[in-house]
């Protein structure tokens, strides 16, 4: 099965592709695929290799092929429904975001705490009360939640949601949830990654 | 040199210690530093033997010392300021996240091209015209630039804030930025984390 480093290459790859797609070029190379992961060519073809995909040398590989390969090994076409929890700064801003529907996710529901926040309309949803999430992520059949509440009501957020019966998780919050092992949880840690730069501040700076 | 998984950790580690500090907990346990960042205890002796750290068998390690030693090795406590260009949905949450403060880093200015906003209060800072960028970076000294702007308008953001001085940019656009050697780039890409997480549900799914 593929490895980490290689599957994360992968969305930037599709990028290009679906990029060379609607400019309708025929070919993409692996030179320029390796130019939008920072890596060398053999290391993408080596990355595509575990698609099963082979560039032909010195052409590249067809982009309306490989851009169908990606969108399959990733589930972009596959729909993803989720509800949001948390309509907050960030959550409005994820909310808004048009360029997660290319990656297959709906959002169909908005759900928050405060009573000046529900009834408000984001984007076409209305905000809905959080009493009212177990109820449509059942009758909906919901898999999957995006929670963007505070740190301190995470755990029991993302324990409501799985009662719900929702099996994926999208994590915004600095908190490490604590979950069955057959719920897959992505945390999206933007503190983690301000202090890996901050450390290679302090690395530049010594060197 | 730290392995970029180790690294990835640290921050995790330095969540809970400070968490223990403020709880004045004299130690903080491999164990609860492992189930902080799904890890074995093990592995997290390894990852805090990078920083000439040991803990003492059956105690753990000294709170107060971890932190400190976390700080310093991820540069937490130097201030950062930064810019930030393109104010729209997500760099207003960014802007107004009081979380980045505890990591060092402080937004000292903001800056939009679009005169519906320039102006505008963001929590205490009012929104300028992108056009005075390169004399604040200059005058303030800044050396770091946060982008989150739409993805045509990147590149041309990051070169005027290279040209400026910049050196250190966090980048939220969905493109990855063609800068020279020794600036120092983090990309948050969402999507990709997206897309890595639909993987994940096909392979679930396949099971
Ligand atoms: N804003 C950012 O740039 C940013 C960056 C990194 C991480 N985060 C994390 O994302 C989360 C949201 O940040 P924010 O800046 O949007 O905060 P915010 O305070 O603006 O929004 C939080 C929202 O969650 C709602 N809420 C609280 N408890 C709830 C519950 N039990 N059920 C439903 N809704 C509830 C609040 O009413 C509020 O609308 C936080 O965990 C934060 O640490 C935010
Ligand atoms: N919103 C999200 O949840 C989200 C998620 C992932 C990635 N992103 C990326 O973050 C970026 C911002 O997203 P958003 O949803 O906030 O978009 P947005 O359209 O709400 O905000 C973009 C802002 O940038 C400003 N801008 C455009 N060109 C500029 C320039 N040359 N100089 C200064 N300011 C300029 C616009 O006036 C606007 O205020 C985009 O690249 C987007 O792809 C956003």
């Amino acid at each position: 099965s593929i490895p980490q480093p290689s599957l994360r290459r992968l969305p930037l790859y599709y990028r290009l592709v679906s990029l060379n797609h609607d400019k309708k070029l025929a070919y993409t190379s692996s030179r320029d695929l390796g130019l939008t992961a920072n890596v060398p060519a053999a290391r993408v073809r080596k990355d595509l290799s575990y698609l099963g995909e082979r560039g032909r040398p010195g052409v590249g590989y067809d982009t309306e092929l490989l851009m169908q390969r990606l969108e399959t090994f990733l589930g972009l076409i596959n729909d993803k429904e989720a509800v949001l929890v948390g309509v907050g700064n960030l959550g409005r801003a994820l909310a808004l975001y048009p360029g997660f529907a290319r990656y297959g996710l709906k959002i169909a529901g908005l759900f928050d705490i405060d009573p000046a926040k529900i009834g408000q309309m984001v984007g076409t949803l209305k905000i809905m009360d959080q009493s009212r999430l177990p109820d449509l992520v059942r009758r909906w059949r919901i898999q999957m939640g995006i929670i963007a509440v505070p740190a301190q009501a995470a755990q029991g957020v993302a324990e409501k949601l799985i009662r719900s019966g929702i099996s994926v998780i999208w994590n915004f919050a600095p908190v490490t949830l604590v979950v069955p092992p057959y719920v897959l949880v992505k945390d999206e840690d933007l503190a983690v990654d301000l202090a890996t730069l901050s450390h290679q501040i302090v690395e530049r700076d010594q060197a």
